[in-house]
């Protein structure tokens, strides 16, 4: 089964 | 800082689909208009919601101010605003809360409310500006009832963009279930298109409860974007022509 991923994976916080 | 829409209707739909999702957030007001961005909870969706200064009756903002708020508290002071009254959103420099002001078009009736802002860290994403792999323009009727069906079969869909048609499968314990959408035009009623733009194909596997919440967006927008790259967040927006727009991020769910 896929797990969910993070969103802060992706995009850095600023 | 005050601004002025001529109806409510607007600035209800937008509260409607974005207070389910995110609670308290924080409206960042300048002169070039009002933005918020803010994540949900378990941090795998973003909202980001565009109210240009142009989509106003009248703006204006002296100095930046970042006002938090309850998001349903905003809910229940809008409900008491008809659609077509005029709303208007009044915040002074230091101040601990915000006004709204309700007036009906034969300005018989005049209603006020006050509301108290919070405190509330802000962390903001930074969003690259991305070269999407596909790009996929459709009613944004057809996605929510898309995702509206599927949600009785299974907890995620896969979305496969192929040159011209969509795709949206999932599976379940009771079966499967796919929605295939072909490309088609229509040149006098362009809300009705279905169009792709594909760089290269894509597939990518994502939780429906968030895109349920997204098409909650649908009432604002006859249309929606999806912007998909593979090992990237979908972008789903809903452009609110000459108003601004409501564009939601989903993390991917991979392979373990």
């Amino acid at each position: 089964t896929p797990i969910q991923n993070d969103l802060t994976e992706y995009f850095s916080m600023v | 800082f005050e601004a002025k829409w001529d109806h409510a209707s607007t600035l209800k739909k937008v509260i409607d689909a974005v207070k389910d999702l995110i609670g308290d957030t924080s409206w960042d007001c300048t002169n070039t208009g009002m933005s918020l961005q803010s994540m949900d909870s378990s941090h795998v969706a973003l909202v980001h919601v565009l109210l240009k200064s142009e989509g106003f009756e009248s703006y204006r903002c002296d100095r930046n101010v970042s006002m938090g708020i309850s998001l349903n508290s905003m809910a229940k002071v809008l409900k008491c605003a008809g659609n077509d009254d005029s709303v208007t959103l009044r915040h002074e420099s230091e101040s601990s809360v915000v006004n709204f002001a309700f007036e009906s078009h034969k300005e018989e009736r005049v209603s006020e409310f006050e509301l108290k802002l919070m405190n509330i860290d802000t962390e903001h994403l930074g969003i690259p500006e991305t070269e999407y792999d596909s790009i996929i323009k459709m009613p944004s009727a057809d996605l929510r009832r898309t995702c509206a069906d599927l949600s009785q079969f299974g907890d995620s869909v896969t979305i496969s963009c192929a040159k011209s048609d969509v795709r949206f499968e999932t599976s379940g314990d009771i079966g499967t279930g796919n929605v295939r959408l072909s490309a088609r035009g229509s040149s006098d009623k362009p809300e009705t298109e279905i169009a792709i733009e594909m760089i290269n194909p894509v597939s990518l596997t994502f939780a429906l409860k968030y895109l349920n919440f997204f098409t909650k967006a649908a009432p604002l927008s006859d249309t929606v974007k999806l912007c998909m790259s593979n090992n990237h967040p979908l972008c789903v927006e809903f452009p609110m022509p000459e108003v601004g727009y409501i564009r939601y991020y989903l993390a991917p769910k991979i392979d373990e």
